[in-house]
């Protein structure tokens, strides 16, 4: 569908993509943990997309077996070449 | 209001309150750390409200300055009077 393949492409695009909502303290968290690492999300506000985002939320279950926020996808070879890898495994290393 | 009143009730007849949303995961972690400690918080779950849910948040800004879930209310003296006061603060020190 027109829907999954922009979820493929935004995965494909983005060497670190959030799945979130704007008001979920878990998200938040998630969010900062990134930038802090110097890493810019890519984030989707689902509660931001109207009748899209329960939508989306539903594809990505089926394609990750995850019903929840936030959902991450983390590219980490696209990270390692860029030497960005490394940071993020210290990080939850030290957690 | 009739509201008003029923908040206020449900406070004083119990000594931990906490008002959250079933899907949320801040509000399931504070439910889990009282019943490690013992305490049966007594829960309202603002999403199974279905219109009452939004009007009671509202309120309790209203009455705490806090909007968000989840939104706890202690009675400590009615803690301390049942020897429970002691479990929730060695928890709170060791956190
Ligand atoms: N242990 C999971 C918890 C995920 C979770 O329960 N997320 C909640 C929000 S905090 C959720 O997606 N609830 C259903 C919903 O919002 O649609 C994690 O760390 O990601
Ligand atoms: N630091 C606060 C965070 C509270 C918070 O942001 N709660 C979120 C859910 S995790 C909230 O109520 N968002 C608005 C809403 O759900 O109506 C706490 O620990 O309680
Ligand atoms: S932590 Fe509260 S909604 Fe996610």
């Amino acid at each position: 569908s027109r829907l999954e393949e922009t979820i493929k492409k935004t995965i494909t695009e983005n060497p670190v993509v959030v799945y979130s909502k704007t008001w979920c303290s878990y998200s938040s968290e998630v969010k900062s943990l990134f930038r802090k690492l110097g890493l810019e999300p890519f984030v989707i506000e689902l509660d931001e997309m109207g009748a899209q985002g329960p939508q989306v939320q539903k594809l990505l279950e089926r394609l990750t077996g995850q019903h929840t926020v936030p959902n991450v996808f983390i590219d980490t070879v696209k990270l390692h070449h860029k030497g960005e890898l490394e940071p993020l495994l210290s990080e939850a290393v030290a957690k």
